[in-house]
């Protein structure tokens, strides 16, 4: 037993499940079941027990070098540390932020500092330009730029309350109350189910939920 | 109609922000 606990503390960026649990929506077993899936997300190509850019995009595309902003955005606010790969701690804790006992209130948070590119504390009209850009380069989408600009002014004009030209955390939120489908993507279904999609955790588990 | 859609709207349809397909191993 000792042996085994001491090989699994071992492994780089590992955190004690019922640590994890404590600070997030999930429960110790759904823990011990994100490792396992975590697990086979950071084998696909380095093996290091870290989840690297490559192997996050080859998850998301089936292609590791495929680059999108949006990704590239999602990898860059779960690597907390800012270190260059995500730690099995800063997945769990992100992904609690998209388990759908999380609070509106995180999943609107964390959906501003998403599309905050520049983290500034503002969504600049630019940045905004840049995101519907980059939306419009991944699909078949093609609106020409006089549609992009007016889209992008639309949305502006209607989320800007206090009319100076950038969308702000507040302004977000009312934005959000008037189009609560923005954060539907904010919100993982699965991670209810994520014992049943991963049942080996049960081979390593400490605890019974 | 993507011309009836707001910004946010657009852009919360990139693969990029799907992430249930992390779940697909």
């Amino acid at each position: 037993c000792f042996c085994f606990k001491s090989s699994r503390v071992d492994r780089l960026g590992y955190e004690d499940p019922k640590i994890l649990a404590s600070e997030t929506a999930f429960t110790v077993n759904e823990v011990e079941a994100l490792y396992e899936l975590f697990k086979k997300l950071c084998s696909s190509i380095i093996k290091d027990g870290l989840l690297h850019k490559e192997e996050f995009q080859l998850a998301l595309f089936q292609s590791s070098s495929k680059q999108n902003l949006f990704a590239d955005r999602v990898f860059d606010l779960f690597d907390v540390k800012r270190n260059g790969v995500i730690e099995f701690g800063e997945f769990v804790r992100s992904l609690s932020i998209f388990h759908p006992r999380s609070s509106e209130a995180d999943k609107i948070s964390f959906a501003f500092r998403l599309y905050d590119l520049g983290q500034t504390g503002y969504i600049e009209r630019y940045e905004l330009k840049q995101m519907v850009s980059a939306l419009l380069n991944e699909s078949d989408l093609d609106l020409s730029d006089d549609v992009v600009e007016s889209i992008v002014e639309k949305t502006i004009t209607e989320a800007d309350l206090n009319g100076d030209g950038r969308i702000d955390q507040e302004e977000w939120k009312e934005f959000v109350a008037k189009h609560p489908s923005l954060i539907k993507n904010m919100t993982l279904p699965y991670l209810t189910d994520i014992t049943v999609q991963f049942p080996s955790f049960v081979l390593n588990t400490e605890v019974q939920d | 109609q993507p011309v009836a859609m707001n910004a946010f709207e657009l852009i919360s349809m990139s693969k990029g922000l799907n992430l249930g397909n992390l779940f697909d191993v």
